[in-house]
């Protein structure tokens, strides 16, 4: 799977994502990704592009979640994305995801070993991470 | 101007004692293409919609990455892929599942918001909603690549002979 989050200059966000799914997946087998609320998000609050194991994702809505505890718990965009992506490890959803809100700020939390990922603002220097580092 | 991007290639990163310097540097080479390609639509005060959807094309278009080519395949070693677009102002989206022919499955979710009165469409109907759409279309060999088909081998053998799923993250997600 793979994903992008973008805050433009406007402060307008967007989400996409993309995948090819799990190795050795039942034909017909459909994950988070296309599942809005679950895989692939965006309000005027935040925007998200998950990656991991879709059914848990799906079951736990992980990325509406962020957006409800942003929205009605008042709670920043890292505090919201690294509690869920947490949580999601402790019921077995292995995997990560990125997020980026109004202000352009991101987050890039994940439960397993790594997760391949990036970000460039406007000072146009990207950085790119794929353990914890 | 203050604008920002974020990307991911996915959580089944290979395990650190089996990535070599070279696979590294391949890794982070497509990484960084798809956020360069992002930040030159919005250093030009492009949408954010537009950014997301040229990042992901780039990592579509990077065998490195389980979207596009590069895909795992299913267990009837078939590539079935999915993509998604949202846009937070508007709330409009667009997804499409079960696809594979368009060699970049977010432009396809990108036709399905902007061209459809849909959100979700599936498998062979969204295939013809995409021909229609006039999307560029691959022979499903273009999305092979030996590493996620050894993979799906793999998988499948452990399957045969029941052992316990002990598979890392890599073998797992992709």
């Amino acid at each position: 799977t793979v994903g992008a989050v973008a805050c433009d200059a406007a402060g307008n966000l967007a989400a996409a994502t993309s995948t090819g799914g799990m190795t050795g997946k039942l034909p017909g087998r459909v994950g988070d990704c296309p599942v809005f609320g679950a895989g692939t998000w965006a309000d005027e609050s935040c925007a998200i592009s998950a990656t991991g194991h879709g059914e848990v994702f799906i079951r736990y809505a992980a990325a509406h979640e962020i957006a409800a505890r942003m929205r009605l718990g008042k709670q920043s965009l890292a505090k919201a994305a690294e509690a869920v992506v947490a949580e999601l490890g402790i019921q077995g959803g292995s995997g990560g995801l990125v997020a980026i809100d109004a202000a352009g700020e991101v987050a890039l939390p994940f439960n397993c070993a790594g997760m391949y990922r990036g970000r460039i603002g406007a000072d146009g220097i990207a950085w790119t991470g794929i353990y914890r580092e | 101007m203050r604008f920002s991007l974020a990307i991911h290639g996915g959580a089944g990163t290979r395990p650190r004692e089996a990535m070599t310097g070279e696979a590294e540097a391949g890794f982070r080479a497509g990484l960084s293409r798809a956020l360069l390609s992002g930040c030159r639509v919005l250093e030009k005060g492009g949408p954010a919609l537009e950014a997301v959807t040229q990042a992901v094309i780039a990592l579509e278009d990077d065998p490195h990455f389980n979207a596009g080519r590069g895909s795992v395949y299913t267990s009837s070693s078939t590539h079935e892929m999915d993509a998604a677009v949202m846009d937070g102002a508007s709330r409009k989206a667009g997804a499409v599942a079960g696809i594979c022919g368009p060699r970049n499955p977010v432009l396809a979710a990108r036709a399905v918001m902007e061209k459809s009165e849909n959100v979700l469409l599936i498998g062979q109907g969204a295939m013809a909603f995409c021909r229609e759409q006039g999307l560029a279309f691959e022979e499903s060999a273009y999305f092979d690549t030996p590493e996620r088909f050894a993979a799906l081998q793999a998988e499948l053998e452990r399957r045969r002979l029941k052992r316990e799923d002990t598979r890392d993250d890599a073998a797992r997600h992709g």
